[in-house]
């Protein structure tokens, strides 16, 4: 019996939107401690990766591991039948399940849905990703990156992000001309001001705006975003939900030819 | 410059 009931239905909503343009198809693993997911986009060059800690759902039960393997697209379907107010519940009974149910109840609990997803037999492309102590780490509001990255997209394919102890600067150059943003260090108590650099060695980076784009879908689910980079490693991305766990994204860089 | 690819930093598991 596997059975997750999530109080705020709508962040799984945001979660399927923030990851659904960069993968198609995944395996959401389901365990005794919560569920957790890992897929690359087709080109190898960005990975998601996903944890909700089962605590952090209303009722939880995993009798066993199971492998629910689902498409996105098909997935966010679904979901687009629940109420933002819904909770959501996922459900099998199946040890090796062809179909996953998902029941949608709104506030009042006068109103319930219920709907079966199919699953597939996917293969698992799971890579070891090392605990990386990385170098430096920024911590700023998620709207802020968002709109960084969208504006500075607009100018060039590609930027540069450049650590120092003060500020991280991102810059562009394109075939119209070239610029940067800097941004500094600000010890706010307004989340959407306060921007935490915690730089043991300074980095400089290069990467493609596209996929920083798709990763900033995600800005909803967190005020803030962690940028966590070390040099010559790829940039990882963490936008963290409430009590329920994280979604994080990395980003293969781009390297000189 | 040049994309690299996740998969030469990252292992199979």
């Amino acid at each position: 019996m596997f059975e997750a009931k999530l109080q705020q239905g709508v962040i799984f909503k945001k979660i399927v939107d923030a990851i659904k343009d960069l993968v198609k198809s995944v395996n959401i693993d389901a365990s005794t401690s919560g569920l957790s997911m890992q897929a690359m986009d087709s080109a190898h060059v960005a990975l998601v990766s996903l944890k909700l800690n089962e605590n952090g759902f209303k009722d939880y039960r995993c009798d066993r591991p199971i492998t629910l393997g689902l498409s996105i697209e098909n997935l966010s379907k679904i979901l687009k039948c629940a109420g933002n107010d819904d909770t959501i519940t996922l459900q099998t009974d199946e040890e090796e399940p062809s179909s996953l149910k998902f029941f949608f109840e709104n506030q009042q609990a006068s109103k319930i849905s219920e709907f079966s997803l199919n699953l597939m037999s996917l293969d698992s492309e799971s890579l070891g990703i090392p605990d990386t102590d990385y170098s430096s780490v920024i911590q700023m509001s998620s709207a802020e990156f968002s709109r960084i990255c969208k504006e500075l997209s607009s100018i060039s394919e590609t930027v540069e992000i450049e650590t120092s102890k003060e500020s991280v600067k991102f810059s562009v150059q394109g075939d119209i001309g070239a610029g940067s943003i800097t941004v500094k260090n600000n010890q706010s108590d307004k989340d959407v001001d306060r921007v935490d650099l915690q730089i043991d060695q300074p980095v400089k980076l290069t990467f493609a705006l596209r996929y920083l784009n798709m990763f900033n879908k995600a800005v909803s689910l967190s005020s803030t975003v962690s940028l966590n980079m070390s040099e010559e490693n790829p940039l990882m991305v963490e936008y963290k939900i409430d009590d329920l766990g994280s979604l994080r994204f990395y980003l293969a860089p781009k390297i000189s030819d | 410059m040049k994309q690299s690819s996740l998969l030469s930093f990252f292992g199979n598991v």
